[in-house]
């Protein structure tokens, strides 16, 4: 099973059209094995995507050189994930 | 679960739970509900749609289509489709407006429209969106079902990589999940009102995707979108948005609902079901029954229009 240990979920705000394309260059980085969740649309909508551990620390760099704001959405994929099998498994037993 | 009383309908379940509660739903309402197999997956799964009916005659009365879980990572929208399929049978004969429309009409629910896809999540990975049918010379795997239909196939708002999400697939309709509903859809000649919903987001979309043109019945379809969305925000206060997919989210080319609306399905809609952005895919199971309750109302107004606006 594949596991999201250290995966966090970003949400970016693209306040303009050369924002948003920036997101686009990004979108096209395969190398980074991101995954957008919500695609870059239109300014002033937000933008989430999946990024794995071992791509945070360039995609935030990314980011932040390019001059676009982000928060962190989900800060570690894989803990919310462990949540909802325990959530599951307690269902069964029950 | 012993019954589909039973069934809990506040957890998520595997492909084969699933299936077991549409039998058991089949096997207490054999009046109303049936099982037919519309085809088969890349894999070998058989697909399924639930048949609600209450006429008596080999014919095809005039339909609505609702799908859900085309994306397998998209959890709330099977477990919504699970409790859509009790609620009409608990319903039927006790709410007016679903009898009334159950009298005249037929409702075809596919609870899971990428059954390999949904498989693989609940095995594998948790987060695979696509189908699971291999791309001929690459190692990645799958097409995005909601890229595949033959509506501006492969233009822009659809990727040509086989490695991205939104692999539009080698050819319209290669992936059997979709190649299934067309034949379905084509086969049946009258369908009404096909609402295919997804999650997360908040949205009621309506075409097109793949132009910012209007859709000839814009109007139209925006009112009643605007009705739809009033009446699931009465539920829970939840807040969504409305518009046609271009002009609300991005192009997207090859999608579900721009081909059926081409195929004369007017009331064509597709849904983004909860959340705005705070779990994601991982929508809390705590969250299930309140948002199929609320997309239900919303549900129930396309419905309706559709019931009263024969065309």
């Amino acid at each position: 099973r594949e596991d999201f240990v250290g995966h966090q979920v970003l949400r970016i705000l693209a306040a303009d059209e050369a924002q948003v394309q920036t997101v686009k260059e990004l979108e096209e980085l395969e190398h980074l094995q991101l995954d957008f969740w919500r695609g870059p649309a239109q300014p002033g909508s937000s933008i989430d995507v999946r990024v794995p551990f071992a791509s945070v620390q360039a995609v935030k760099m990314f980011l932040e050189s390019s001059g676009l704001s982000y928060s962190i959405m989900i800060e570690d994929v894989q803990a919310l994930l462990d949540e909802e099998q325990e959530q599951m498994f307690a269902f069964q037993a029950r | 679960a012993a019954n589909t009383d039973t069934f809990n309908y506040e957890t998520y379940h595997t492909l084969d739970e699933i299936y077991s509660f549409m039998d058991m739903l089949v096997a207490e309402n054999p009046n109303l509900v049936s099982k037919i197999q519309i085809g088969k997956t890349y894999e070998g799964r058989p697909i399924f749609v639930l048949k609600f009916s209450t006429s008596t005659k080999e014919e095809k009365r005039p339909a609505i289509w609702i799908d859900t879980g085309i994306h397998s990572r998209e959890w709330v929208t099977q477990a919504s489709g699970t409790w859509f399929a009790k609620k009409i049978t608990k319903d039927y004969k006790q709410d007016k407006t679903l009898t009334s429309i159950l009298d005249n009409m037929d409702i075809f629910l596919e609870i899971v429209t990428n059954p390999d896809g949904y498989a693989f999540t609940h095995s594998k990975n948790r987060l695979w969106r696509k189908t699971r049918s291999r791309n001929d010379g690459t190692s990645c795997v799958g097409a995005d079902p909601n890229r595949n239909w033959d509506a501006a196939f492969g233009k822009p708002g659809a990727s040509g990589n086989p490695c991205t999400e939104t692999y539009h697939g080698k050819a319209p309709n290669s992936e059997s999940e979709v190649k299934s509903i067309v034949d379905f859809v084509q086969n049946h000649k009258n369908i009404k009102a096909f609402i295919s919903i997804h999650s997360y987001s908040q949205l009621l979309l309506y075409p097109y995707g793949y132009t910012k043109d209007p859709a000839p019945d814009q109007q139209e379809l925006d009112q009643l979108a605007k009705a739809a969305v009033d009446a699931l925000s009465a539920v829970h206060g939840t807040k969504y948005k409305y518009g046609s997919i271009y002009t609300t989210i991005y192009q997207a080319s090859g999608n579900t609902v721009d081909w059926t609306y081409g195929q004369g399905i007017k009331y064509s809609y597709t849904f983004e079901l909860r959340d705005t952005g705070r779990y994601g895919f991982l929508l809390p199971a705590a969250q299930i029954v309140p948002t199929a309750e609320e997309t239900w109302a919303a549900l129930m107004t396309i419905m309706d229009h559709t019931h009263k606006h024969p065309y």
